[in-house]
């Protein structure tokens, strides 16, 4: 309930969770 | 405890006023969808804007999903991290605790938001995500190498002033809670409904989180 769905791609060197995995 | 809001709440049991961000994630076993996280992030801005206003706490980070706590009534604020419980005295200097810039804050809560968005997911997968919201995560957690500078305190002097080039050059430049808010109000059809409509759904949130509690422990 409330959840919406959500595509999923392979992980990019240059996006988005590889730069915040870059910070952390 | 705090001093950043209602009494503390302990883990889900069917009459706390607040969960935090951790004990929802590990309850659905699934991310928060992209309409939670504009709601936590613009209802915890305000609730940290409060309180630097008040100055009634030091800036930390953000170290966990442990720490953004989402109350009954829709509220979202910021609870000291294990490391950083007990208040500081008063006249605690800097040297008393660790301090840090607002946009530190913000760069901290983009990624913990980041990850609630990314919860689960392996490492090799990535979320495929709304083009504004990734811009704003990407914003907030990237603040510091926006301009190289980290204004402090100048959010009540400009308060008013912005016209419609601020308003453009709004997403080149994260430095302050009321900058992250404007941009989810900017998200809405009516910017104006924002403080009603996000802590309506941080609100659900908190009652569907809940709902769901009561409903596996009775299966138990």
């Amino acid at each position: 309930k409330g959840k919406s769905l959500y595509k999923i791609k392979p992980r990019h060197d240059s996006g988005i969770k590889a730069k915040i995995s870059m910070k952390t | 405890a705090s001093g950043e809001g209602p009494p503390e709440a302990g883990a889900a049991g069917g009459t706390e006023d607040a969960l935090s961000l951790e004990e929802i994630l590990r309850l659905y076993n699934q991310p928060i969808n992209e309409e939670q996280a504009w709601a936590v992030c613009y209802q915890c801005c305000g609730s940290l804007r409060a309180a630097a206003a008040r100055r009634r706490q030091p800036r930390r980070r953000v170290r966990s999903a442990e720490q953004i706590r989402i109350w009954r009534d829709g509220a979202v604020t910021l609870a000291p991290a294990a490391g950083d419980e007990g208040e500081p005295p008063p006249t605690a200097g800097k040297l008393g605790y660790s301090q840090c810039t607002e946009t530190e804050v913000i760069e901290s809560l983009g990624i913990i938001i980041y990850k609630a968005l990314d919860y689960g997911l392996k490492e090799n997968e990535e979320r495929e995500l709304s083009p504004p919201l990734e811009q704003l995560i990407d914003h907030m957690a990237n603040t510091i190498e926006a301009d190289g500078s980290n204004d402090e305190g100048y959010e009540a002097a400009d308060e008013g002033l912005e016209d419609e080039e601020d308003e453009k050059r709004k997403i080149s430049a994260i430095r302050s809670y009321r900058d992250v808010m404007k941009l989810c109000a900017a998200h809405l059809p009516t910017e104006s409904e924002a403080p009603n409509h996000y802590q309506a759904v941080c609100r659900a949130l908190f009652a569907e989180t809940m709902e769901l509690h009561t409903f596996l422990t009775k299966i138990k």
